[in-house]
């Protein structure tokens, strides 16, 4: 058996080794996906199985939220294709090599590509209970490991060798972040569309204030982007279906806030159909108080406007919605109800590049001002063009009007916005 | 039946549970930086066992100390015992005094990682990745929320 075990785990190290590559010193995995399966012979003493599946899919989910990598729990392929198997066990345990040493130091170990092992005669609990060791905490660490991280002694990073009790609600931070995106890389585009929403809201002093909250969409999924902490919220993305009711359920075009003194319209464009959102009711409107039923055709509610469109976004200064279609940008006067004249225009031409030859020059994904940022940004691929404020061309009144500057990456401004594996989109 | 009182078994105690031995002296202490590779680097690899506690027989370890007459033994080709001790105590934020005191004790005695501090993947291919500190330069300003819970 012994021997058995020896070749069994020298064959899938070979095969491991082989699919990964060594990078600045430590080792990667090569995949974008990654199976981890429970060890059968290897469950908690102390936590229902379905505890500790819970437990371990909220820890994969919570690396996979913040590195391109996604995971997959993985109990019927050949134990030779599961990258990460994880089991509990007692001194000498499961075939390691490393015996645990009872209740206190040591509480798990893990290998570079390859298992975990947590031990067995430590007080593991779920993430509800206060008292004991935190099992998704150590979970968190010990896949750190996995993925090819070593120990850091630094406050507050999840890879510190010794355990600190779970205050309420730890995540991985900045810096954690960071260091598994230097192995991995970063999350990157495209998204389908980006938009900030803004609301008129009481105070707790009642008095009227204006919000808003960032949005990125892409496929069937979305996440809030939390500005003033440069990262997604917690436990994002989301299923576009739980979050906003009545629109459809993926690949939205587009996302137009019509914000005037007499209008608080939101709109919503798939193909050739467009919503409009209640935003008091959290649901897009079947019927609204000027007795329009939606969904509703683009070329009823916009004239002349051809579907379905790449982007949009409303501007304040001119009270124009800018539809952007394939190499064209369409300007359509919401006083007017029609498209203003001399459009459309080409994007090129009226949002002209800066450094020449430095354009998105058409099929957009998202035209997304940003009111932190007080910009426009075009959206393409995985990456943005920033458009020129205002503010930038009192600075330097050469540069053009609208002009875009050079190209940068989105992941390089929004950060961590990550796909998660669709197994773990509701845990 | 592992002991336990409460409703929700949240006080479930291991019936025959095994205490993992503390660090209480200077050997103990030795054995823990030579575990956890602050002596020298481990070989961390998953089919090697034996260059993971490279000081485990303590009876070789009183040996050296009786025939030298130290109160240390010091393991040949590393370094002396004050300095990896210092290193431990600065990156663990502790007084650098190069003495086991108590601080230094406690902080060997918590609950830990089994993966050593200082590991080298295999032998001789490799820099040994030690703990790292962070760049505090690289850090942009965050927002002063607190943490929200997901």
């Amino acid at each position: 058996r012994k021997r058995f075990l020896d070749l069994l785990m020298n064959s899938e190290k070979n095969r491991k080794e082989q699919e990964a590559f060594q990078n600045s010193g430590g080792r990667v995995f090569n995949k974008k996906l990654l199976k981890w399966r429970m060890i059968g012979e290897g469950y908690s003493s102390q936590l229902s199985i379905n505890e500790q599946r819970y437990v371990f899919r909220l820890a994969f989910r919570m690396w996979s939220e913040v590195m391109p990598v996604d995971f997959e729990e993985d109990n019927t392929s050949p134990l030779s294709q599961i990258d990460i198997k994880l089991g509990f066990g007692r001194g000498r345990h499961l075939g390691c090599s490393r015996a645990f040493d009872g209740s206190g130091q040591e509480f798990a170990h893990a290998w570079f590509l390859g298992d975990i092992h947590f031990d067995d005669d430590e007080h593991f609990t779920a993430p509800s209970s206060d008292n004991g060791i935190s099992l998704l905490k150590v979970a968190v660490h010990e896949i750190g490991h996995v993925l090819g991280l070593s120990h850091i002694h630094r406050t507050g990073s999840i890879m510190q060798p010794n355990y600190i009790p779970q205050e309420s609600g730890f995540e991985l931070d900045w810096s954690d972040r960071r260091a598994v995106q230097s192995l991995y890389g970063s999350c990157e585009g495209p998204f389908d569309t980006v938009f900030d929403w803004v609301r008129k809201e009481r105070n707790q002093f009642g008095e009227m204030v204006v919000r808003y909250n960032t949005y990125f969409f892409r496929n069937s999924w979305y996440w809030m982007y939390e500005n003033r902490n440069n990262r997604t919220r917690y436990g994002d993305p989301l299923a576009v279906s739980n979050g906003w009711q009545g629109i459809p359920t993926q690949n939205i075009d587009a996302f137009v806030h019509v914000w005037t003194w007499t209008r608080d319209d939101c709109y919503f464009f798939k193909g050739t159909q467009y919503w409009r959102y209640d935003g008091e009711n959290d649901k897009a409107y079947a019927v609204d108080a000027q007795g329009r039923t939606y969904p509703r055709l683009i070329s009823e509610g916009f004239p002349g406007i051809p579907s379905p469109i790449n982007a949009a976004y409303f501007d304040r200064r001119t009270q124009h919605i800018l539809f952007f279609k394939d190499f064209q940008v369409y300007a359509f006067d919401i006083v007017r109800n029609r498209i203003a004249p001399n459009f459309p225009k080409r994007i090129v031409d009226f949002f002209p590049a800066v450094i020449k030859n430095n354009h998105p020059m058409g099929h957009l994904d998202a035209a997304y001002y940003s009111y932190t940022h007080n910009t426009l940004f075009l959206f393409k691929g995985k990456d943005f063009w920033k458009v020129l404020s205002d503010k930038d061309r009192r600075s330097n009144p050469s540069l053009p009007q609208n002009g875009v500057l050079p190209r940068r990456a989105i992941a390089e401004q929004w950060f961590d916005i990550c796909n998660v594996h669709t197994t773990l989109l509701r845990l | 039946e592992k002991l336990f009182y409460r409703r929700d078994h949240s006080d479930l105690q291991s019936s025959n549970f095994q205490q993992a031995e503390l660090v209480t002296d200077v050997i103990s202490a030795q054995q823990y930086l030579a575990k956890y590779g602050w002596t020298e680097p481990v070989i961390w690899d998953e089919t090697q066992a034996s260059n993971s506690e490279p000081l485990k027989d303590t009876s070789l370890m009183e040996e050296a100390v009786r025939s030298t007459g130290k109160r240390s033994a010091e393991p040949t080709n590393s370094p002396p015992f004050v300095e990896v001790l210092k290193k431990f105590q600065k990156l663990n934020n502790l007084p650098t005094t190069g003495r086991l005191d108590d601080a230094t004790i406690n902080a060997m005695n918590k609950p830990r990682c089994g993966v050593p501090d200082n590991q080298v993947s295999k032998p001789s291919q490799e820099k040994p990745s030690f703990p790292r500190t962070p760049n505090k330069g690289t850090m942009p300003s965050q927002g002063a929320d607190a943490p929200k819970t997901r």
